[in-house]
């Protein structure tokens, strides 16, 4: 850990802090705990205290704002950096600074706490169904008054919970009004609007009239963001605009077409070409608390850490189940000391006489044997979960066997069907299926011809019948160069042949003869135009060729056409 | 098989990456995050070169310290992150 240079600290221990204002991707509330616990996380460590102030100066000030916020350090639109914070003292010291132009979540998708209805402000569940269709987002359908609602349980249909989603038909934020809905039209310096604007304003949020009239009345609020509206760009607040055309050609999704970054967009008009409206997808976004957490760290007097897994490391990573590094704690603790006074003991549970307590017992699952088949194929049971799959930002390698997509990390692997609806399997021991693997791989492809699956990790591979393994081997003896570090991607071209990925190379590898064919490497550039030269993995799924890079996919027609791009964890059918 | 698509960038309205190259893209990210300015013991604070700036991120990051722009060095730039410097100074 790191401290600022002369230990910067607070001089006493209970801490103020004051939120300026709200971002509208997040309920209020939502964000108010997002940061209460953000505090928490090291009030639990230390003998620090923290208190919320609603007016005056607070010792540490924080507010939401985009690109020049009022100090000298710009934001820059969405990703990059998303939040900074000052060390303790005066003024805008200890006060830190959330990029707004992020999307602001619980980490894992959009966190969407519901209105009114017979929910009791429950969080939207998503994909919830409604009259035999699927949702993945809040919908107006079953309403004429345009009211964007979800439920709250997996099936309408069976559970009848329900609220609305927040909208600015429903309520605006922070302004003067109370938390009042817009009125559409309104009149804003002579000119009628319909919708939320940024007219008047210089810092890109969005707000709308609360009364027919803003000249005559003054009143106005700011327009919470949809879940279906999109980032950043130039449309913020706008819902895509499906199909749009962008460059002659029409799209009917989010596309990272013309983007060099990979990241997903889609126009807010019919036609990009025409009114150049745009913005980001909405994605899952970053954790507020985990951001906050990191924050307040820095407003506390920690520098950033070259730990990795600490809070403090510069970098942001989403984790589930989150709790402070060692090095967090000893940097905190190097500051303020530890936390004095007895620890919190956990609840023990009450026994009785007549009801005593016990331990919860591993259940063993019955099997019927099966009257069709004499041969039983083998069973793997999922392990408990080690890590949230869609949660993974690159997978060690993705590849189908069997019909099924595999998807490979640090020793486990999930499985999922195309068009299934329904939810990824696992996690799979990776030893349990295929024993005596290493924990880490490279890539895997099954033969076509005899459903041997062949791992590669490293300079070595290895070569499965069901669990009977051939390997290692070096990668050599099939023909690649010594020089190869790694093998990162397989693509199966017909019966007998496989292309082999690394780097910005391939090799075309004969299954029969075992060896490379003559004229290889080529450059993936030269066959793969339009898919990332720098893809990790690569596969065939359901007759596509696919290059994944970080959480992207691109998907490639075998015309070697890219012809969608979207996020690994669609293909797991992650919520 | 047809000929591959040859993809076209576009620089979209408002959009602040602007197609930079990676190697501004690090000179930038190395003097942002304080890696280019270092302060020496007596206090003065001088520039350093850019494979020695390189190496100290690499350092700070956990990556190999190669002093060049590799592709992991690359990729760790362009990962979201907190906007106050790395280095003090």
């Amino acid at each position: 850990y790191q401290t600022f240079e002369g230990d910067l600290k607070w001089d006493h221990n209970d801490v103020t802090y004051r939120i300026l204002n709200y971002s509208p991707d997040l309920d209020a509330s939502i964000i108010d705990d997002a940061f209460a616990r953000a505090f928490n996380v090291w009030s639990d460590v230390t003998p620090l205290t923290f208190t919320r102030l609603y007016d005056g100066t607070a010792d540490i000030m924080i507010s939401f704002g985009k690109k020049n916020h009022g100090d000298p350090y710009p934001f820059d639109g969405k990703d990059g950096l998303l939040a900074h914070a000052y060390p303790p003292g005066e003024g805008i010291q200890g006060d830190a600074h959330f990029d707004d132009d992020e999307y602001w979540t619980l980490g894992s998708g959009p966190a969407i706490k519901t209105y009114y209805g017979n929910a009791d402000g429950a969080m939207c569940h998503f994909p919830f169904q409604f009259e035999g269709k699927s949702y993945s987002t809040c919908t107006s359908e079953g309403r004429d008054d345009g009211l964007p609602w979800c439920a709250t349980t997996a099936d309408y249909g069976k559970d009848k919970k329900y609220g609305f989603c927040p909208s600015e038909l429903l309520f605006t934020y922070d302004g003067n009004s109370d938390g009042a809905a817009c009125v559409f039209p309104f009149v804003f310096e002579g000119k009628t609007y319909t919708s939320c604007t940024t007219d008047g304003r210089n810092d890109e949020y969005r707000w709308c009239a609360t009364t027919a009239s803003f000249d005559q009345d003054k009143k106005y609020g700011f327009c919470p963001n949809r879940d279906t509206a999109v980032i950043g760009g130039n449309s913020e607040g706008d819902p895509c605009h499906f199909p749009f055309t962008f460059l002659g050609k029409t799209y009917s999704s989010c596309t990272s077409e013309g983007r060099s970054d990979g990241k997903l967009w889609c126009a807010t008009t019919s036609s990009y070409d025409k009114d150049n409206k745009w913005g980001f997808c909405p994605d899952k976004g970053y954790s507020l608390f985990l951001v906050a957490a990191h924050e307040f760290g820095h407003a506390l007097g920690l520098e950033h850490s070259n730990i990795q897994d600490a809070l403090m490391y510069p970098m942001y990573k989403y984790i589930a189940d989150f709790s402070l590094n060692q090095d967090d704690i000893d940097g905190i603790q190097y500051l303020y000391g530890p936390k004095t006074g007895p620890k919190p003991t956990p609840p023990k549970p009450s026994t009785t006489t007549s009801s005593p307590a016990t331990k919860p017992t591993k259940q063993t699952p019955k099997t019927t044997p099966s009257s069709r088949s004499t041969t039983t194929a083998p069973v793997y049971t999922p392990v408990e979960p080690s890590v949230d799959p869609c949660s993974v930002d690159k997978f060690d390698l993705i590849t189908e066997i069997q019909g099924e997509l595999h998807f490979f990390k640090d020793g486990y692997y999930w499985k999922s069907v195309s068009g299934a609806n329904e939810d990824r399997k696992g996690p799979f021991l990776v030893s349990e299926r295929w024993p005596n693997l290493p924990t880490k791989l490279d890539t895997a492809f099954e033969d076509p011809l005899t459903n041997k699956v062949y791992f590669f990790t490293g300079t070595q591979f290895w070569v499965f019948t069901g669990q009977d393994a051939m390997g290692p081997r070096r990668i050599e003896k099939l023909g690649l160069p010594d020089s190869l570090k790694k093998v990162e991607g397989a693509l199966q071209r017909g019966k007998a042949k496989v292309l082999l990925f690394s780097g910005e190379e391939y090799w075309r590898l004969d299954l029969k003869t075992q060896q490379i064919d003559k004229g290889y490497p080529r450059h993936i550039d030269m066959t793969f135009g339009g898919v990332p030269m720098d893809a990790h993995d690569v596969f065939l799924y359901n007759g596509h060729y696919y290059f994944c890079r970080d959480v992207y996919y691109w998907r490639m027609t075998s015309r070697r056409q890219v012809d969608r791009v979207g996020y690994v964890y669609e293909l797991l059918n992650c919520p | 098989w047809c000929h591959p698509i040859k993809p076209k960038f576009v620089v979209f309205p408002g959009d602040v990456l602007k197609n930079m190259t990676d190697t501004d893209l690090a000179q930038s990210y190395l003097k942002r995050f304080g890696y280019m300015e270092i302060l020496d013991k007596s206090g003065h604070q001088g520039s350093v070169s850019t494979s020695k700036a390189l190496k100290r991120l690499q350092n700070q990051l956990g990556l190999k310290e190669t002093g060049h722009l590799d592709q992991s060095t690359m990729e760790a730039m362009k990962k979201p992150r907190c906007g106050v410097p790395d280095v003090r100074n």
